[in-house]
């Protein structure tokens, strides 16, 4: 999973779903 | 954290369905391609193009994936694992979707439709006519906007992922997608039931060509004269 960073990062940057 | 109930509910008169209401609102925009004017037309420029959209529309189904209802109930591991899956399916399924109204010409992007003369610079006429085929079975289906947003959907929960941890978990996600899929044709296409099966059933041409794409794409970084932006690369060393 290190490698993963980028994706790791925008999964992890997400603020939790917007309220739709 | 539970997953959202299933239910079906009337706005306006029009009978809709809760999950597909909630996906309708996630799906994001198209993005421009944006080829640089600049640089004489090549294959080199036309990859170089499709990389980079492919690196924008990536960062943006992301964003979309943590609006499908469940999606970010799983661990974040399991959702790299299946976004790890199943990438490629949904960039592929965003074309075929915008290429519905064209005829043999794929639509990557407002600004950037692929013909065949322009496939064939680009060294894509065999992948590109494979997705023509997807394109002609829903364009055959007649695809609503309405199914395609499920069917994308289902296509990264089902993307058979090797490393998922908590397959319970996963399975649940599949249960609460395919379940609005069908509660859907079941009140807007009662005339065909069959109809969520038929959509289902064309999950492993777009399987296979997503697979091709990616090895395609592959050789092509291996090749090393196509510049590309590290979350695509980071995804296709995925594969």
């Amino acid at each position: 999973k290190e490698k993963h960073k980028i994706l790791h990062q925008l999964l992890q940057n997400s603020t939790s779903p917007v309220d739709l | 954290n539970a997953l959202p109930q299933k239910k079906t509910f009337s706005v306006g008169g029009v009978v809709e369905n809760k999950v597909v209401s909630l996906l309708l609102v996630a799906e994001p925009e198209g993005i421009f391609a944006m080829p640089d004017p600049t640089v004489p037309e090549s294959d080199i420029k036309a990859l170089t193009t499709l990389c980079d959209l492919a690196d924008r529309e990536l960062v943006v189904n992301i964003g979309w994936a943590k609006h499908i209802p469940g999606f970010p109930s799983l661990s974040l591991a399991d959702q790299m694992s299946l976004l790890q899956s199943g990438w490629m399916e949904i960039l592929i399924l965003r074309v075929v979707f915008r290429s519905l109204a064209l005829e043999d010409k794929l639509v990557y992007a407002e600004d950037y439709i692929m013909d065949e003369e322009q496939s064939k610079l680009a060294g894509l006429l065999d992948l590109n006519n494979a997705i023509l085929q997807l394109v002609k079975k829903y364009k055959t289906m007649g695809l609503e906007k309405e199914e395609f947003v499920v069917l994308k959907a289902i296509a990264l929960a089902n993307s058979d992922s090797m490393q998922i941890e908590d397959s319970e978990a996963v399975q649940r996600l599949q249960d609460v997608l395919h379940g609005a899929l069908q509660d859907y044709e079941a009140t807007n296409h009662p005339e065909d039931p069959r109809r969520a099966g038929k959509l289902i059933m064309t999950l492993p041409l777009l399987r296979q060509t997503a697979a091709r794409a990616v090895q395609h794409f592959c050789s092509i970084k291996q090749d090393g004269r196509v510049p590309m932006h590290k979350l695509f690369l980071e995804l296709l060393e995925a594969k």
